[in-house]
């Protein structure tokens, strides 16, 4: 099944 | 110090009620540009990002950046003092231990005032990459709304297939499956109503229906709502706040990954 991803992956702290 | 007044207390109950699903504690961050708010929910799944530009408010005054940390079911009690036609005008000190909050009627000779006291929040900021998304879709709010709705009936899952045939919404569960598709058309005397889809090419993503719906609570707050997605990338769901401002209310949702 398809896991959930977060979106720390995505955006990053400035 | 901070001085913004809001012809309708409605427009900031509402933005609070659609947020306070997915976050608790967050910073109203004001400068002279207006009022901005970015925050994730626990899980990391979903960001909210607001900006309230200072042309929404009559008249606006903010000298120098402020931070009001503020616990949303705190706000929420305050706020339903508000009636929904009410003048709400936010004030606060340079360095505020309290955000003070007015409501005035118009009609009646009627003022409250309020002061809710504020946090400390740590808070880190995300930088969101500008992104030339493959598919936006305009629709109406409440079409959106509807189609969550339905399908988190038949499952915790939806897919979002964007082609230059429309956009498929659809989903797979214990009882069945269920999918709603629209095609791009305008309706010329409620344009309102139009379902737009700006496509550079194909895009087929799943997402979490229990945070759309949640997304969807902001549905009273625009009439259209505006879907962007690239593969692989959080979908982008957008309504804009009071009219022509570039003020906005925007959700971030991280994809299902993997089948």
């Amino acid at each position: 099944t398809a896991q959930q991803s977060r979106l720390d992956g995505f955006f990053k702290p400035k | 110090m901070l001085e913004s007044r809001l012809e309708q207390a409605d427009l900031l109950k509402k933005v609070v009620e659609a947020i306070s699903g997915l976050v608790n504690d967050c910073n109203f961050d004001c400068n002279d540009s207006g009022i901005a708010l970015q925050a994730m929910d626990n899980s990391h799944v979903a960001l909210v990002s607001m900006m309230l530009k200072a042309e929404a408010f009559s008249p606006y005054r903010c000298d120098r950046n402020i931070a009001l940390g503020i616990n949303l079911s705190s706000l929420t009690k305050v706020l339903r003092a508000a009636q929904s036609s009410d003048i709400l005008t936010l004030k606060a000190e340079d360095a505020p231990d309290v955000v003070n909050l007015v409501f005035e009627s118009s009609e009646k000779d009627r003022i409250s005032e309020y002061d809710l006291k504020l946090m400390d929040i740590d808070q880190e900021h995300l930088g969101i990459p500008e992104t030339e998304y493959a598919a936006s879709i305009s629709m109406p709010s409440n079409e959106f709304q509807r189609i969550c709705k339905d399908l988190m009936n038949i499952s915790e899952s939806v897919s979002i297939e964007c082609t230059k045939e429309g956009v498929k919404f659809a989903a797979a569960g214990d009882i069945g499956t269920g999918s709603v598709t629209l095609k791009q058309h305008s309706n010329v005397d409620k344009p309102e109503q139009s379902v737009e889809i700006d496509l550079s090419e194909p895009v087929a993503l799943s997402f979490s229906l229990k945070y759309l719906v949640n997304f969807t609570k902001a549905t009273s707050l625009a009439s259209k709502v505006k879907l962007s997605l690239s593969n692989e990338v959080p979908l982008l769901v957008e309504y804009e706040l009071s009219g022509g401002n570039s003020s906005y209310l925007r959700f971030y949702l991280a994809p299902k990954i993997g089948d």
